[in-house]
């Protein structure tokens, strides 16, 4: 496994350079879907599936920049159903 | 004079008004269940 990673991070990199102009009246946008992408699983970072995500994303945010939300969204609701779980107890 | 804008205002389509208001009140969730 692995053949996607470096591809992915790539796309990922230029997903959010682009959306990081669009946001910018909500700068708190950019963080949480780099805190998404940080806690999702390692074979999900390196799937085809991802890719394909964000391939779509990245070229439909292109052509409809209006839509930006809509496509982070969609990328973080992925990120989200890929994540580890990790919930510690607290100690008291 | 003032301006009309046709095709610049990101507010405009309903679909990402609702996907950016799901997507804060996600955000605002998260951080206060920090």
């Amino acid at each position: 496994g692995g053949g996607h990673r470096a591809e992915n991070e790539r796309l990922f990199g230029e997903f959010l350079e682009l959306c990081t102009h669009l946001t910018e009246d909500h700068p708190e946008v950019i963080p949480f879907l780099c805190s998404r992408h940080q806690k999702a699983t390692s074979s999900f970072l390196a799937s085809a599936e991802l890719h394909n995500v964000l391939s779509r994303c990245l070229s439909r945010v292109r052509l409809r920049r209006n839509k930006v939300y809509v496509y982070i969204n969609e990328l973080c609701t992925t990120l989200k159903a890929h994540t580890l779980r990790r919930k510690l107890p607290l100690a008291s | 004079v003032p301006m009309e804008e046709e095709e610049d205002d990101d507010d405009d389509d309903p679909e990402n008004r609702i996907a950016k208001k799901m997507l804060l009140e996600e955000i605002k969730a998260n951080l206060s269940s920090d």
